[in-house]
């Protein structure tokens, strides 16, 4: 069939069978429906230029163009159903692929990545982005955690404490993502949660993205006198990023409850059968 | 004795900005690196104590820290083991238990030593270097609590000998 799905009681997933990519999530409890789009993306990181000696490095962040080239427009996917877990295995490149995987009983769709080691033989630094876009109207505006717990306003090149000049169009409207980063259209809501701090942003409406890796080759003159180019098992990375769609009013008690989960998340020990009994006396 | 000492120093260590954000030298991001690994052995014998001391049961507890990426020798060489399952939360929590195994069948008993339904799925050989089986459980755990689950593999024959049970009588 044109279309692939993987759903539970709570969840529908539908992704395109042509390109292997998601194009669609369903709140079933609460009758919602986006399209979404999510797909992989890398800037071209700047090694400085006419307008600015500023390279990208450990502490900037400077694409050197504002359009993020996409990794790949499509992925070889793998489909796997039981009764416990759907899940879609999607391979991007030989260095970027994810699962998207939905847990009977889950109200979210959990997304595996797994990016590195990225090359540049090409000579171009590169910075890595998962990017979910939608047809939401969100009016230039997106929300982040302060620290997991304060959610900030955003709004496109914009401070709420002084008149900005704006001279980045794509850094100056990231920010620090901690725990989670959210659009709304005032009546949906879309909330991707990190198992670690991200930079993050929504670059147009409906958009929402988060920096997973980069691998840089000059050094931004910050300090460091190193570029970041990461040559031991750093070079690779898998995290999660959990995604929930759900109604504005019902949104912040699902992505609290599910952050608290994943900062304290439970932890597996493992122990060959047979012990001894044991008592402190 | 455990002691959790070394990791509260380690994650001490790391408030700095370039431990959250990886944007120091190589050099210095490898010793944050050795810091973190240097505390968790301490802190693996506390909790084991602990676990031994709550459960009064002494067991050789083995962690493993690299199961996001579907590592595990416990639970890919043994044919019966113990997963134990620690929920930090002040509240209870259903969390799908995921852990790389051997192929074969499983049976999954919860604390009560119930059958709980369980999967193995085949991890795609693009995603992993090799062909991989995980086992897959749900597990319910008390706030700021634990539960134990006992897994055993049906060996191959036992395997043979439920497939003759299952096969219908008359030929298709």
């Amino acid at each position: 069939s044109r279309v692939i799905v993987i759903e539970n009681k709570y969840i529908r997933a539908t992704f395109d069978s042509g390109t292997g990519l998601l194009m669609k999530i369903e709140n079933m409890e609460q009758n919602l429906s986006l399209p979404v789009s999510q797909g992989f993306f890398w800037y071209n990181a700047s090694a400085g230029d006419e307008e600015s000696s500023q390279a990208s490095g450990a502490y900037i962040f400077r694409p050197s163009v504002r359009k993020p080239m996409a990794v790949s427009h499509w992925a070889q996917i793998n489909l796997v159903k039981t009764t416990l877990v759907q899940e879609v295995y999607q391979n991007f490149s030989a260095w970027c692929s994810q699962v998207i995987r939905l847990y009977e009983g889950q109200r979210h769709l959990e997304l595996e990545w797994t990016v590195g080691p990225i090359p540049v033989k090409d000579d171009w630094g590169k910075e890595v982005i998962s990017r979910f876009d939608t047809p939401m109207k969100t009016k230039g505006q997106f929300f982040t955690d302060s620290n997991g717990r304060e959610i900030l306003k955003r709004r496109d090149d914009y401070r709420p404490t002084w008149t900005l000049n704006q001279t980045e169009p794509v850094a100056g409207n990231y920010y620090p993502v901690n725990t989670r980063i959210y659009i709304t259209d005032g009546h949906m809501q879309l909330t991707v949660l990190t198992d670690r701090s991200q930079g993050g942003s929504s670059l147009k409406d409906g958009s929402l993205e988060l920096m997973v890796h980069r691998r840089l080759l000059v050094d931004d003159e910050r300090g460091v006198m190193e570029p970041l180019l990461e040559t031991n098992t750093g070079d690779k990375v898998r995290g999660r990023h959990l995604v929930l769609l759900s109604s504005v009013s019902d949104a912040a008690a699902r992505h609290r409850l599910l952050a608290e989960q994943e900062v304290l998340a439970p932890q597996l020990v493992l122990a060959l059968g047979g012990s001894s009994p044991y008592n402190s006396q | 004795s455990g002691d959790s000492a070394p990791l509260k120093e380690a994650m001490a260590v790391l408030q700095h900005h370039d431990a959250v954000s990886g944007t120091a030298r190589q050099n210095v991001v490898n010793d944050y690196a050795r810091q973190l690994a240097a505390g968790w052995g301490p802190c693996e014998v506390l909790v084991s104590n602990a676990l031994a001391q709550l459960s009064n049961n002494k067991q050789n507890f083995s962690f493993c820290r690299e199961l996001n990426i579907s590592i595990c020798p416990v639970s890919q060489m043994s044919e019966h083991f113990l997963v134990t399952v620690y929920n930090p939360l002040g509240r209870k929590v259903d969390h799908m238990v995921r852990l790389p195994v051997s192929e074969g069948l499983f049976f999954v008993k919860d604390p009560n030593d119930k059958s709980i339904s369980s999967n193995v799925v085949m991890v795609p050989s693009a995603y992993s270097k090799m062909y991989q089986w995980e086992l897959l459980f749900p597990a319910s755990v008390p706030a700021l609590g634990f539960s134990t689950y006992s897994v055993n593999q049906v060996s191959s024959h036992n395997h043979q000998a439920r497939n003759q049970l299952t096969r219908p009588r008359k030929p298709k």
